[in-house]
């Protein structure tokens, strides 16, 4: 299934940045995206705005499967 | 609400963050 191959993928990469395994990330660790992902400092921290829907400064997996998901469903619907 | 703002202009930077994840090479096509 495609769907589920994309939500491994958004969690191997919540685990690049959640070294310690804490369960959430703060914004400077979006940052260890940096090595894996074409993105400046700037637009890693959009993202994570972005993505950290409730605005508390942390982001857990729930909120970057749900912006995956949203991200798909808009590319679907267009 | 300088979210609303925000959400314009990162709608593009977070399709490409999402476009490279999904692109990155984790298994087969």
């Amino acid at each position: 299934d495609g769907e589920l191959d994309m939500l491994g993928k958004a969690h191997e990469f919540f685990q690049i940045c959640d070294i310690e395994h804490k369960g959430f990330i703060y914004r400077n660790e979006m940052q260890r995206l940096r090595g894996e992902l074409p993105l400046s400092p700037e637009e890693l921290e959009k993202v994570f705005d972005s993505l950290d829907a409730d605005g508390n400064g942390s982001l857990t997996p729930e909120e970057f499967t749900t912006g995956l998901n949203q991200f798909l469903l808009g590319k679907k619907g267009s | 609400d300088p979210s609303m703002k925000a959400g314009a202009t990162s709608e593009g930077v977070l399709a490409n963050f999402f476009n490279s994840l999904l692109s990155k090479k984790t298994g087969s096509p």
